[in-house]
């Protein structure tokens, strides 16, 4: 394996966005890219990662190898790496260590690291192709202000999405709160738009716990997306450059 | 108070 990214940026706040909901992880290397697939240790949130071929520059893969990488100890290397640096993930056939090139732009430093891997014994979960009754998408930093406040009123929201918009409600103690975002097109910024497209009026409720963590992802785009049916597992989604994306499942509270 | 699901009902191991 050999992968240059132009700038670390993108992997060290990918690895930022996930090394709190799950710890030990196989990178997965083939010929498409690099993929990871992990559960969060109660089962309750799944992350799925693809850094397309297209997102280096070169990628080059001869062969499938997963890599096994604690990644509180990939946060630990990665921290060496400024967000400017040209970052080159090596390893080779059956290798003991994956190794981490920074370069500056201006090339008069280059860092050289390598990081133990790790066996993981971790069970690949197929995902359905979901043709999901909501989708709605936003700018990401409305989406993390929405679930940082109602967080301060309740532990879980319920968010319904309509024709008319998308409106996340929370319940507490002290009180209640709901937002509602409405569909609209801003022309001048395109990344300020709501989208909804809706074939059935959804409602379900999850862990704010669990939202505000994948909102650790917010600075990777502009916009997220949030995939939504009935009784299903949400899917929200930070599109990429080149095809890549950072996804998260979660899995709905139960009524009673 | 509702309870929390888990993935394992939805997702399957390949």
């Amino acid at each position: 394996l050999e992968a240059r990214l132009e700038a670390a940026d993108l992997f060290k706040k990918v690895v930022e966005a996930i090394k709190d909901l799950v710890q030990h992880c196989n990178f997965d290397c083939n010929d498409s890219g690099i993929a990871l697939q992990a559960m969060d240790n109660s089962h309750v949130a799944l992350v799925s990662m693809m850094l397309t071929a297209d997102t280096f520059t070169p990628f080059r893969c001869d062969r499938n190898i997963p890599l096994g990488i604690d990644l509180t100890s990939l946060t630990k290397v990665l921290r060496a790496a400024q967000s400017s640096d040209i970052l080159t993930i090596k390893s080779e056939d059956a290798p003991d260590v994956v190794n981490l090139v920074f370069e500056g732009k201006d090339q008069d430093r280059i860092s050289e690291y390598d990081l133990k891997l790790m066996d993981i014994d971790q069970e690949h979960l197929g995902i359905p192709d979901t043709e999901y009754a909501a989708t709605a998408s936003m700018p990401a930093a409305d989406f993390k202000r929405i679930c940082s406040d109602l967080l301060l009123i309740s532990e879980a929201v319920s968010i319904e999405c309509t024709k008319e918009g998308i409106t996340f409600k929370a319940e507490g103690d002290i009180g209640n709160g709901s937002v509602t975002l409405r569909q609209h097109s801003d022309l001048e910024n395109s990344d300020k738009n709501v989208d909804i497209s809706l074939t059935e009026p959804v409602a379900l409720s999850f862990s704010l716990k669990y939202l505000t963590g994948f909102c650790k992802a917010t600075g990777l785009s502009n916009q997220v997306r949030l995939c939504l049916s009935n009784d299903v597992p949400l899917m929200v989604e930070y599109a990429l450059a080149n095809n890549s994306y950072l996804r998260f499942y979660l899995a709905p509270k139960i009524g009673d | 108070i509702s309870g929390q699901g888990t993935l394992g009902e939805f997702f399957k191991p390949k």
